[in-house]
C-alpha cells in the first residue's frame, strides 16, 4: 500500500501565493505554513516550512518552537532578530540580511523587527512544527491566571492586566516608534 | 545529533556490570521551595536517556511557569494543589466570577465590601462601556477589571500521573497543609527533544541566581526568558511602558522559582470530586454501614 501512495504523492506546494497565506494583517504582511496537514509528504521526512514576508515597520511577535529547531534563511530585505536562550541569556542580537540564515533551537525564544520589507523562508525539523507566542492574544501569559502574573514578577493588578491583554494581534504587530511610547509613558504618569 | 554534548569518556556509558542506589546529587532552593536533582551524567541514569528532578513545593508556594524541550512525566509524591498548563492555540475556557480587586492584599472584610460594590460599579461601568463600542473598548474595558480569563486549571494530590508535553508551559501551587512532592523524569532521549542530552529548562518567570542544575554549563544563573530581550521590543511587543518591561525581566528578584503567594490566591477553579473516594476507602470511619460495605 506504501509503494502506491508514494507513486502517486504530490511533492510540491507553493506558499509565495498571497492567496495561500495563513497569517495576514493589511500594511504589515503575511505568514504562510507548510505542513504535513498541507503536504502530506512532509510527513515521511518529518519537515515542515514557513514562509514569511514583513513590511518595513512590522514585527513579528516574540515566540519560541516548541517542538522543533528552525533555521531562518533571508531572501530579501533585513531585519533586527534577538534570540534568548533558556538561561535567559541573549545570545543573538544582529541585523540579518539577504543571503543569511540564523539557526533558533527548539524553545529558544526569538523576535524578528523588520527594518526594510524582510522576506524569508524558515525550515523546521518537525513535520507539525508548533509554535507558542510569548506576547499577542493567544500567547502564553495570556493563559496564564493574573494572580501568576502578579505573583511571578512581582507587579500590580492593573499592569498584570495591561501585560496580559493589551496587544490584541496573534502573530505580526507594528512595531511603534519611540515618539508613540514617550506619549504613552506621559499617560502613563 | 547524539553526539552532540556527550563527554567522550562517558559515550560509552552503557556498561552496567554494576547497578548503584542513587541519591539526589544537587538542590535548589527557592524562597517557597527547592528542587532536588540527580546527576544525569551519571553513567547509568545516561544510559537510560534521563533526567530526575525532585520538585518539593511548601504551603502556599507557586512554581512559576516552566517548559521543557523534552517530554515530561510526573508522580505526586505528597500533597495536593493545583496546576495550569499553557497550549498554545486553547481557549482561555476558565473565567472568574468576580471583577479581581484592583490593589491586592486589602484584608478580606474590606476586599468583600469593596468587591460587591466594585463588582456592580465595574459591571455598570462596564455596561456603559459597553454603549461605547469602538478600537478602545478593549483596553478600556482592561482599565475597568473585567473577570479574568484563562487556560484550564487542575486539581492535583498524591497518587496523580502528570504528562507534560515539550514547549508547554505549566505551573502548581500548593493548596493544602503538608509540602507537595512531586518527583519527575524528563526523557530526555526522546525524539521529541531535538537539542542535545543536557536538561533545559525555560523559564517565563522568576530568576535562579543559583544557576540551573547538571554540569557545568548550567551553572550560570539562570533568568526567566523575557531578560535576554531588549526592553524596548518587549514594550513594543507587549504594548506596555518601559519600565513594566523592565520589571518583567525580574532582575533584582532573586526568590527562585517557586514563589512565596502574598495573601488569597484567587483563581478559579472547578470544586473537588466529593472528597477524594479513596480517602474514605484507606482511613474508614466507624463500622461498615452494610454488608456490602466491606
Amino acid at each position: 500500500g506504501l509503494e502506491e501512495t508514494i507513486c502517486s504523492m504530490r511533492t510540491h506546494e507553493n506558499i509565495d501565493d498571497p492567496a495561500r497565506a495563513d497569517v495576514y494583517k493589511p500594511n504589515l504582511g503575511r505568514v504562510t505554513s507548510v505542513n504535513s496537514l498541507t503536504l502530506p509528504i512532509l510527513q515521511y521526512v518529518r519537515l515542515s516550512a514557513t514562509r514569511g514576508i514583513i513590511q518595513g515597520n512590522a514585527m513579528v511577535l516574540p515566540k519560541y518552537n516548541m517542538n522543533a529547531n528552525e533555521i531562518l534563511y533571508c531572501t530579501r530585505g533585513q531585519a533586527r532578530i534577538q534570540v534568548v536562550n533558556d538561561n535567559g541569556q541573549n545570545v543573538l542580537d544582529q541585523q540579518v540580511q539577504k543571503g543569511q540564515l540564523v539557526v533558533i533551537p527548539q524553545g529558544f525564544a526569538y523576535v524578528v523587527q523588520s527594518q526594510n520589507n524582510f522576506e524569508w523562508i524558515s525550515f523546521k525539523t518537525n513535520a507539525n512544527a508548533m509554535i507558542s507566542t510569548l506576547a499577542g492574544r493567544t500567547s502564553a501569559l495570556r493563559a496564564l491566571p493574573l494572580e501568576v502574573i502578579t505573583n511571578a514578577y512581582q507587579i500590580s493588578l492593573e499592569e498584570a492586566r495591561r501585560l496580559k491583554f493589551n496587544t490584541l494581534e496573534t502573530t505580526l504587530t507594528h512595531a511603534r516608534s519611540g515618539q508613540q511610547q514617550l506619549i504613552d509613558q506621559i499617560v502613563e504618569a | 545529533r547524539q553526539s552532540l554534548g556527550v563527554p567522550p569518556q562517558l559515550r560509552n556509558e552503557c556498561n552496567l556490570d554494576n547497578l548503584d542506589v542513587l541519591q539526589a546529587t544537587e538542590t535548589i532552593k527557592s524562597e517557597a521551595g527547592q528542587l532536588e536533582y540527580w546527576d544525569h551524567n551519571h553513567p547509568q541514569i545516561r544510559c537510560a536517556g534521563v533526567s530526575i528532578a525532585r520538585l518539593v513545593i511548601e504551603q502556599g508556594g507557586l512554581y512559576l511557569p516552566t517548559f521543557f524541550s523534552s517530554p515530561k512525566i510526573s508522580y505526586v509524591v505528597q500533597g495536593m494543589g493545583i496546576s495550569g498548563r499553557v497550549i498554545p492555540g486553547c481557549a482561555e475556557t476558565f473565567m472568574d466570577s468576580q471583577p479581581m480587586q484592583q490593589q491586592q492584599g486589602q484584608g478580606q472584610q474590606g476586599q468583600q465590601g469593596q468587591q460587591g460594590q466594585q463588582g456592580q460599579q465595574g459591571q455598570q461601568g462596564q455596561q456603559g462601556q459597553q454603549g461605547q463600542q469602538g478600537q478602545q473598548g478593549q483596553q478600556q474595558q482592561g482599565q475597568q477589571g473585567f473577570p479574568d480569563m484563562y487556560q484550564k486549571v487542575e486539581h492535583v494530590r498524591h497518587g496523580d500521573v502528570i504528562a507534560i508535553t515539550p514547549g508547554s508551559a505549566h505551573w502548581i501551587y500548593n493548596t493544602g497543609d503538608q509540602p507537595l512532592v512531586i518527583i519527575s523524569l524528563l526523557d530526555i532521549a526522546n525524539y521529541q527533544n531535538q537539542l542535545d542530552r543536557n536538561p533545559r529548562v525555560f523559564r517565563l518567570a522568576g530568576n535562579n541566581p543559583q544557576g540551573g542544575f547538571g554540569g557545568p554549563q548550567q551553572q550560570q544563573p539562570q533568568q526567566n526568558m523575557l531578560s535576554g530581550f531588549d526592553p524596548q521590543v518587549l514594550a513594543q511587543a507587549l504594548k506596555i511602558d518601559v519600565r513594566l518591561a523592565q520589571e518583567l525581566q525580574n532582575q533584582q528578584d532573586n526568590r527562585g522559582n517557586i514563589v512565596r503567594v502574598r495573601g488569597p490566591f484567587q483563581v478559579a477553579r472547578p470544586p473537588l470530586r466529593q472528597s477524594y473516594e479513596s480517602e474514605k476507602w484507606r482511613h474508614p470511619r466507624g463500622p461498615p454501614q452494610s454488608p456490602q460495605d466491606n
